[in-house]
């Protein structure tokens, strides 16, 4: 009983009911089962005077990113066509992570926000997933929305790469997705918008949702990264609510799914409502 | 019907600083402006298109009255016509369109105010369905949104979300009926009890 699992179909989530969070990912058709953590953690942003964290630049302040909470309530609900897992991370962040009937992924859906600046630190938040895989360094990313790239930490093919930003400098704009392998099997993560990823330890995928920046980066824009949004006079930090989609697959398996929901997630179906009475409608 | 201001906001916001996200946060509130006048211009555009489609009478098309809405803050519960209770006699027929060149099946979440609704296909066979009370989280980011967006403080706030699969063809759309299932002597849908909160 120490164990919550969630997935009315092939896929199952467990999560660990002492700490509410996600421990493992296992797809009964394919047999991949991988040991997958997920949770939220911010860095703070830098603000000495050389170069402050702002709209055109990622740069925090070197210090390790701040755990959101090493535990979290969650509040489990099961249903023929989806099982959902809310978890409340602290004030300001919450997830609800779905698993419905007939697909092979995990939805992430995130509300973060408004990012508290009352102790005047920038917040760049992440959400970092940390499978228990050797990748050496490797990780892929998409390339304007196409195919994946190789990607290896601290290393650029073409040109001897100083490294002096450790996290910055290996951060990718992503606009599909990304993903990890130890050629056993892969994690994958997509976005439903274009956000910074980054693996910065072997095994790790984060992915940078919302920021929130005290300070002006001197680039250009003269203005500190701070959307209030305003209901009258009372404005407050922007918050942000969005999805992302967590994949496993055996080794080179993952890419047809990457591209199809890929493309699913970028053009939604449309939906449009009307009221009419159902006889007269089938007689239009 | 055109889609000029779509393309006005679009070519507007090839801007370096559009593009980046570094602008200043008047200047992106203006972008932002523009382009959701280019989106709700597509949205009659689309209705507009549907009705055209669905509307099988044979001559022109009627481009005039539309009988589509469609919801741009659905992720935050915000969507009047399927929070409008189903009069008597009537349906809320929902109508999925597939953008994509392949079969699609998903399973889609509309705020309803009630569980005691019953779905049916386009064919009028009973759908399973599922319900899952609203979270306060989504109802609080409704209410501040809404205000701030749109200046309107809704009354009501949606109990429910439903869920229901729909299938649509490549390029394709498929037509869904929701009505009061005691109108219909039918049973309601999966309503989801919360396991032991922990």
């Amino acid at each position: 009983n120490e164990t919550v699992e969630i997935g009315p179909g092939n896929l199952k989530a467990s999560f660990s009911s002492s700490t509410g969070q996600l421990k493992r990912l296992y797809n009964s058709i394919t047999g991949v089962d991988i040991p997958v953590q997920q949770s939220y953690l911010w860095y703070s942003s830098s603000s000495d005077l050389d170069q402050d964290s702002g709209a055109y630049i990622f740069r925090p302040d070197g210090s390790p990113p701040v755990i959101v909470a090493r535990s979290v309530p969650i509040k489990v609900m099961r249903g023929p066509l989806v099982d959902e897992i809310h978890q409340q991370f602290n004030s300001w962040i919450s997830q609800v992570i779905r698993i419905y009937k007939d697909k092979e992924h995990a939805e992430l859906e995130f509300t973060i926000g408004p990012i508290p600046t009352e102790d005047s630190v920038g917040k760049e938040v992440i959400t970092k997933m940390t499978a228990n895989m050797a990748t050496d360094k490797v990780f892929y990313t998409d390339s304007n929305g196409r195919d994946f790239l190789k990607r290896v930490r601290d290393y650029r093919a073409d040109w001897d790469l100083q490294v002096t930003q450790p996290v910055a400098g290996n951060y990718y704009p992503i606009n599909l997705g990304m993903y990890i392998t130890d050629n056993k099997s892969e994690l994958s993560v997509l976005v439903d918008r274009a956000t910074g990823g980054a693996s910065i330890k072997d095994g790790e995928i984060e992915l940078m949702l919302h920021r929130r920046l005290i300070n002006d980066d001197g680039r250009g824009v003269g203005e500190a990264l701070d959307e209030p949004v305003c209901v009258g006079s009372t404005c407050e930090g922007l918050t942000v609510r969005g999805n992302y989609y967590l994949g496993i697959h055996k080794n080179t398996d993952g890419s047809r799914w990457r591209r199809t929901t890929g493309q699913e997630i970028y053009s939604p179906l449309i939906l449009a409502f009307a009221h009419e009475n159902q006889e007269q409608w089938k007689a239009l | 019907f055109n889609t000029f201001s779509l393309g006005d906001a679009l070519g507007v916001t090839q801007h370096h600083d559009a593009v980046t996200g570094t602008a200043k946060q008047h200047t992106t509130d203006d972008y932002a402006k523009r382009l959701a006048i280019g989106a709700s211009e597509s949205e009659v555009v689309v209705n507009s298109a549907l009705s055209c489609l669905v509307n099988s009478k044979s001559g022109p098309c009627s481009t005039t009255s539309s009988l589509f809405n469609q919801c741009q803050l659905l992720n935050i519960s915000y969507c009047p016509p399927t929070e409008e209770d189903i009069a008597e006699g009537k349906n809320l027929v929902v109508v999925a369109y597939n953008p994509l060149g392949w079969n699609r099946t998903d399973i889609i979440k509309i705020p309803v105010n009630d569980a005691d609704l019953i779905v049916k296909d386009s064919m009028g066979n009973l759908i399973e369905a599922q319900f899952i009370e609203l979270d306060n989280i989504t109802s609080n980011l409704r209410k501040l949104y809404v205000k701030a967006y749109l200046g309107i403080s809704p009354k009501q706030t949606p109990n429910y979300w439903l869920f229901f699969r729909v299938s649509v063809s490549p390029l394709g759309w498929n037509t869904y009926f929701i009505s009061k299932a005691s109108q219909e002597g039918s049973s309601a849908g999966y309503v989801t009890k919360m396991d032991i909160p922990q």
